[in-house]
């Protein structure tokens, strides 16, 4: 099972813009 | 005319759109003692989208208000103290949705376009890298 650490960093890095 | 670059300079938004004008953004920011600002507000968009069934989606709302909302965080001092308790008791009643962090990155966002993203283009960072 994920921490919350984890959990967190995934979620802020599935925002964060992709290179075009 | 349209180069990344001018991009940058017109909006906050377009300047967080662009892989590199972010990661530049989030060095400044680093520097400044204050990127979780900019964690907490892609937190907020990776968290609107993401499937309210999926227990998953509790479990980071708990881990963003843990995080950045809790504690006496840069981004807790920016908020609203009623943004806070709104958040808290959503999360203390479970009562979790999409739009439950709306308020609060509108109010960090805010917080950005007047202080640092103006700092940031004024920076040496980013004179440095123009």
């Amino acid at each position: 099972i994920d921490s919350e650490d984890d959990l967190l960093q995934e979620c802020i890095s599935s925002a964060m813009p992709k290179k075009k | 005319p349209d180069s990344p670059l001018s991009r940058w300079t017109k909006s906050l938004h377009s300047l967080l759109g662009d892989q590199d004008g972010a990661l530049l953004f989030r060095t400044f920011l680093e520097r400044q003692k204050c990127v979780d600002t900019l964690d907490f507000w892609f937190a907020c968009n990776g968290f609107r989208q993401m499937d309210l069934k999926d227990t998953k989606t509790h479990r980071v709302a708990k881990a963003i208000y843990k995080r950045y909302i809790e504690n006496n965080s840069i981004v807790a001092k920016q908020l609203k103290p009623a943004t806070k308790t709104y958040i808290r008791d959503n999360i203390k009643k479970q009562h979790i949705d999409s739009a439950m962090f709306d308020q609060a990155q509108t109010e960090i966002q805010t917080n950005m376009e007047e202080n640092a993203y103006q700092m940031f283009l004024t920076s040496d960072i980013y004179l440095e890298y123009v």
